[in-house]
């Protein structure tokens, strides 16, 4: 099974 | 004071319809460098950035920054009002709670508006780093979104795959499962039915099939999708919007757990 990823784990909040 | 004419309306029209499916609410800003959107998703999986650069509207008249907050289902039952023909403009008064959408008929014998209230929407605002990818992908898009249509009746998600011998998109489900290899194809009548793969080093990713469904909305703005990829990155879905600027959907991948 795969786990979804969020975006926020990427881009940083400005 | 904000005023926009765009003379091919139908482009706004188009921009509409590729995002709203995945996003509900947004905060279109508008800069000298033109009007522009960012938005996650609700779940946060999936982002979109959208740029119409000033230079493509005919007028552009933008006093000062401004950040209107719009429900997209709301805005696009406005344009649906608007003729694939009509000139559009959206003018809005600084410190308003309204924007004005008014669409001209090609031969100015009609003209109509229509007013609808903003909303104030708390987003976030992300950085998107510039980022070298392993591999980029140019494809039709119209190919692109037959992929994600056939797969998705197969499985869930698509494992998104570059090789040195092409682009391959796989799935599996219940009832059995698909791969379909897209080979680098430059010999092609038009530039836009080509197939260009730039590849830095294999790259196999997997994301979920329904993002990437919507994203296909944006079809009818480009003939053709760059799809970039890196490990442990978000895939880049671009959709070109002729001589204005894009749509990208940048989705988070899935991993295995």
């Amino acid at each position: 099974d795969s786990i979804q990823q969020g975006i926020s784990t990427f881009f940083e909040e400005l | 004071m904000l005023e926009l004419r765009l003379v091919q309306g139908s482009l706004l029209k188009k921009v509409l319809e590729a995002i709203r499916e995945l996003v509900t609410d947004a905060n279109f800003d508008c800069s000298a460098t033109g009007f522009s959107l960012q938005a996650m998703d609700s779940s946060h999986v999936a982002l979109v950035a959208l740029l119409l650069r000033s230079e493509g509207f005919e007028h552009y008249r933008c006093d000062r920054n401004l950040s209107m907050g719009m429900n997209l289902n709301n805005v696009s039952k406005m344009l649906r009002c608007a003729g694939n023909n009509d000139i559009i403009t959206v003018k809005a008064d600084d410190g308003s709670d309204t924007v004005t959408f008014m669409f001209e008929s090609p031969n100015q014998d009609k003209i109509a508006d229509f007013e609808m209230k903003l909303m104030d929407i708390d987003s976030e605002h992300l950085g998107i780093p510039d980022a070298e990818y392993q591999a980029i992908v140019r494809m039709p898009s119209s190919e692109f979104a037959r992929i994600c249509k056939d797969l998705s009746s197969i499985g869930d998600t698509v494992i998104i795959s570059v090789t040195k011998e092409g682009v391959k998109f796989s799935t599996a489900g219940d009832i059995g499962t698909a791969n379909i290899v897209c080979r680098q194809n430059k010999t092609v009548d038009k530039p836009e039915e080509a197939t260009i793969i730039e590849m830095q080093e294999p790259v196999s990713l997997t994301f979920a099939l329904r993002y990437m469904n919507s994203f296909t909305k944006a079809t009818p703005l480009s003939e053709t999708v760059t799809i970039s990829l890196s490990s442990d990155l978000p895939v880049v879905v671009e959709y070109k919007i002729a001589e204005m600027g894009y749509i990208r959907f940048y989705l988070a991948p899935k991993i295995e757990e």
